[in-house]
């Protein structure tokens, strides 16, 4: 699975996810990616989100949407995606990660797998990694 | 106003070490791509589109060029775009033999009233839209066929050894 979040400079956010599934699925087994609020979410109100992992938990848990709801209380974007990953978890024992990005440009990304590579770049400062 | 971010990412698993540097290349890359888009003046929706097209091109991830296998050997890919400004989205499902999955999903958002289509209809919307069908083999890489063959071989050890019976029906499984 592959994905992106971006704001622009007046404030309006999108996201895009793309993925080929996982290795052995069933023919025409459907994951989270395609689902809104599951695989991807952004409403310019509060920031946008795209997430990887295992689709049928990040489903069940509406993933994306659980993240931009614990950022519009005002939380971090950092810690409203630990928030949506340890729901996941300790709901539906299910391991993922996630980008996201406030209407205000606020970065964060986390992961409950072994890795998840990611970058952005911010006032032309790239940043990268996958730990 | 806004200092403008673009953020990708290349999937939550556990990449193995050989991956590393490819993988990091490939989401610094695409990084570039979408902010490049922005600058130039695209809209955000242009720049995520444009980031995951390239990492949907770059074998190295699971999307696109490079999506893993069915347990029948074939690619079937989903996507999905969101603008957030007027929280329209498009989606595709189970879409097969495209190259961009995420340039058929912003169609369905921007050419029809639906949020998803799937299957053999998001591939015949598709083509009315002038979407080059591929041939299967273009997005399929040898990392794939290697990964479905070591999990058929496991499962089916597994399942031999546990159950002492003959291999396993094909049995639907994640």
């Amino acid at each position: 699975t592959v994905g992106c979040v971006v704001v622009d400079r007046e404030g309006h956010t999108s996201c895009a996810t793309s993925t080929g599934g996982i290795t052995a699925k069933m023919p025409g087994r459907v994951g989270d990616t395609p689902i809104v609020g599951a695989g991807g979410f952004a409403d310019d109100q509060v920031g946008a989100v795209s997430t990887t992992g295992h689709g049928e938990a990040i489903m069940k848990a509406c993933l994306a949407r659980h993240i931009t709801s614990v950022m519009g209380t005002g939380e971090s974007v950092k810690s409203s995606i630990q928030n949506g990953l340890a729901h996941m978890e300790s709901r539906i024992k299910g391991f993922g990660g996630a980008i996201a990005v406030s209407c205000k440009g606020e970065v964060g990304t986390h992961f409950s797998t072994p890795r998840m590579t990611w970058a952005y770049i911010q006032a032309g400062k790239l940043h990268y990694g996958i730990h | 106003m806004v200092e403008p971010v673009v953020v990708v990412h290349g999937g939550a698993w556990a990449v193995p070490e050989e991956l590393w540097d490819e993988s990091l290349q490939g989401v610094k890359a695409a990084a570039r791509r979408g902010y490049g888009v922005l600058t130039a003046g695209g809209s955000s929706v242009d720049a995520a589109e444009a980031s995951v097209v390239c990492l949907e091109d770059n074998p190295v991830f699971d999307a696109g060029t490079g999506s893993v296998l069915t347990f029948d050997e074939q690619v079937e890919m989903d996507a999905i775009i969101i603008d957030g400004t007027t929280m329209e989205a498009g989606a595709v499902g189970a879409i097969r033999n495209v190259l961009n999955p995420v340039k058929v999903a912003r169609l369905v958002m921007e050419k029809t009233d639906h949020i998803m289509l799937v299957g053999d209809g998001a591939n015949k919307f598709a083509a009315a839209h002038g979407v080059q069908e591929v041939d299967p083999e273009v997005l399929i890489t040898s990392l794939a066929r290697q990964t479905l063959a070591k999990y058929k071989k496991y499962t089916s050890t597994v399942y031999h050894l546990f159950n002492k019976t003959e291999k396993p029906e094909t049995s639907g499984h994640e």
